[in-house]
């Protein structure tokens, strides 16, 4: 029985595909069985892990939206992980989700279920907003894990995301649990950085994990050639703590 | 009568409201009369000028759901600028909007011409999407300003971004050009930077600014003080490009 996080925060760029395309890559290298869900129609996550986005032709809209099979879209990579592919066709789900009259929360969840005894952990992509594609997958995970860069906008964010937070399990979901909190692109020669990190402590206390992800060119280049940062540079400092990181999330089960 | 700029880019942290904030304040100091339109239900732009933006009652959410006259709602700065404010109260209208009958894309456009006249240059900053809010701001807009960050992801959206902006021009307005590109958070010591800037510059041609945004801590600091960088330290990194590119931005017209 997977173990469903969502990796949401609506401010933008700071560092969910990252987290999600990393922290999938160590937890497979740790031998277990993940998936992927990339559910931004940005496509990110799909292209982070060496997919062609936009040859796909399914993607996890026509799962959602055209009631296939999920396990007949998921795909295998060389990366010790499966993902459920997104591209932009995902954008038009918002939509049609928005004017259709029911299960427009819990179309994803529905999915999820499906392949939930598949996989250890199942970790979902989520765009930059607290629309219905995020609420899709709040309501589908049994956990939030939520990356806060270390910077001022990202901060201000937080009382709105834990807003919804408390709205989801009012209604949608009343199991969904803050899972963790990590921060991300973390500078040490910043007096910004230490301060946004006390303060993001004082707020979630032990939820914060450990280990913290700084800023390194290497994480930002890896996408580019399409590999989580473990295969793109392994003696990266990056692939360092996400393993760690990795091993963290495991143990809090 | 006014110059209208969209500030817009669906990836999420490339440096819109930075840039929305800072041009605005450099324009002001050059003398232009300038407005600040906060069109993003995070309000960054709105505290990154001074205000408290939940302490706001009444923002651009009244004025382009609840019909309210712009002029009432706008606030005068210590910065040489104008703001409409936002709020989280915003998030509500792309729902509303999304289920109206008429106008949905052109709300905001018939507000900003009420102020036109006011202004030299209205200024509009975007949210991480290209849903309601976001087509608003392109619909009310002469010209788009693209902030492009110097990253391998910031790169992969640009043609969804480009194929949006032809369907804005086929049909809600035909008239929107690229006013011009915008490197951001350009890292001299990496070749990622020097690659991302190559290819943007192949692509766009002349419509990339000379003025490049180098990653600086002190831009990353202001908003924390709720002052634009020329505010903050006029003497930082990050004021003289800004300045720069609004002479750039001034002289283009
Ligand atoms: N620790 C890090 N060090 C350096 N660069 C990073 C780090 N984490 C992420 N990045 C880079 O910063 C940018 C933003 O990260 P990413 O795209 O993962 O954020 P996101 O929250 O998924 O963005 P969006 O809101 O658009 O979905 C990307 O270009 C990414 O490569
Ligand atoms: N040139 C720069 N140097 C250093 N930091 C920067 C620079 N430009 C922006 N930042 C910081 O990077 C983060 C992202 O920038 P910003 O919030 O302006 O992007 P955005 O595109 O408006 O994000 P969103 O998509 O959430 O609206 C912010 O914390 C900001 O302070
Ligand atoms: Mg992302
Ligand atoms: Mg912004």
């Amino acid at each position: 029985m997977a173990k469903v996080l969502a990796i949401t925060n609506q401010k933008g760029g700071v560092g969910k595909t990252t987290t999600a395309v990393n922290l999938a890559a160590c937890l497979g290298a740790l031998g277990r069985r993940v998936l992927l869900v990339d559910f931004d129609p940005q496509g990110n996550a799909t292209s982070g892990v060496g997919l062609d986005k936009t040859a796909q032709e399914r993607t996890v809209y026509h799962v959602v939206i055209g009631g296939e099979d999920a396990r007949s879209v998921i795909q295998h990579t060389d990366y010790d992980l499966d993902v459920l592919p997104a591209n932009v066709d995902l954008a038009g789900a918002e939509v049609e989700l928005a004017t259709s009259e029911e299960g427009r929360e819990t179309r994803l969840k529905a999915a999820v279920d499906t392949v939930r005894d598949d996989y250890d952990f199942i970790l979902i992509d989520s765009p930059p907003s607290l629309g219905l594609l995020s609420l899709n997958a709040l309501t589908a995970a049994d956990g939030i894990l939520i990356p806060i860069q270390c910077e001022f906008y990202a901060l201000e964010g937080v009382s709105e995301l834990m807003r919804t937070l408390d709205l989801v399990r009012d209604g949608l979901n009343p199991g969904l649990e803050v899972a963790g909190v990590l921060l991300t692109m973390f500078d040490g020669r910043t007096n910004l950085s230490g301060q946004v990190a006390d303060e993001v402590r004082a707020f979630f206390k032990e939820k914060v994990y450990e280990t913290v992800i700084p800023r390194t060119v290497r994480l930002s280049e890896a996408p580019s050639y399409g590999m989580p940062i473990i295969a793109y540079d392994i003696h990266a400092k990056g692939a360092e703590v996400y393993a760690e990181l990795a091993k963290e999330v495991d143990s809090r089960g």
